[in-house]
């Protein structure tokens, strides 16, 4: 797994 | 986008016009938490600032922009238009106590120490205890109106939906991404006590009021 942000969520 | 995702998000969508709409219908703000209201607006504001750095997708800008507008809004009905009905002694929630440690916290944990992502860390640390205000309210006075337990059940569902979507996602994407991950379970845990009330008394078509 990756640990990077869920910058496609709101 | 998975369904727990897309359900997720109009569970929050739900919530934000509820409270908008039941300000609006009634006129009056009582029994809500205008410091909460600014907080999610905080939170909206630093989360979207990607609004104006990057494209995801015509849905991710228009929530967005929703979002936002309506935490705006929200915040004008209860501070402007119907400032008058706004219940200020029972809002007596000190926000610096939230607002001064999530910001600490957000400079010392992040991804990366630059100013959009420590603001995006930020965002996502405050929303998890934004509600405490609200919560804090309804303690004090011992009672919502049914139409506020409605909004805050709706809110408190979109962060649990959301924990589903991360399971599914480091299952189905192998990814993930700890820190939402632990203040997601930290802000559903903080709506536990509520959900409980939510559904022995609320669904039951009772008022929620607690024991004085």
């Amino acid at each position: 797994g990756t640990d990077s942000n869920l910058k496609d969520e709101l | 986008m998975n369904i727990f995702r897309l359900t997720g998000d109009l569970s929050h969508l739900a919530a934000i016009i509820i409270l908008l709409l039941k300000i609006w219908k009634s006129r009056s703000c009582a029994g809500i938490s205008g410091k909460s209201q600014i907080l999610f607006a905080l939170v909206f504001t630093t989360r979207y600032l990607d609004l104006f750095t990057s494209f995801i997708s015509l849905y991710n800008t228009c929530m967005k922009l929703i979002y936002i507008g309506c935490a705006y809004a929200t915040v004008y009905l209860i501070y402007a238009k119907f400032r008058a009905t706004y219940d200020g002694n029972h809002d007596s929630f000190r926000v610096e106590f939230l607002v001064v440690p999530v910001g600490g916290l957000s400079v010392l944990i992040n991804h990366d120490f630059s100013p959009l992502e420590i603001l995006w860390t930020f965002s996502i640390y405050l929303e998890s205890v934004a509600i405490l205000p609200q919560l804090f309210m309804i303690s004090k006075t011992g009672e919502a109106e049914t139409i506020t337990t409605h909004y805050l059940f709706c809110l408190g569902l979109y962060r649990a939906l959301y924990l589903f979507n991360w399971i599914w996602r480091f299952y189905f994407e192998g990814f993930f991404d700890m820190i939402a991950i632990v203040a997601g379970v930290v802000q559903t845990v903080l709506y536990c006590d509520f959900f409980y009330l939510y559904v022995t008394k609320v669904l039951k078509g009772k008022k929620l009021s607690l024991p004085a």
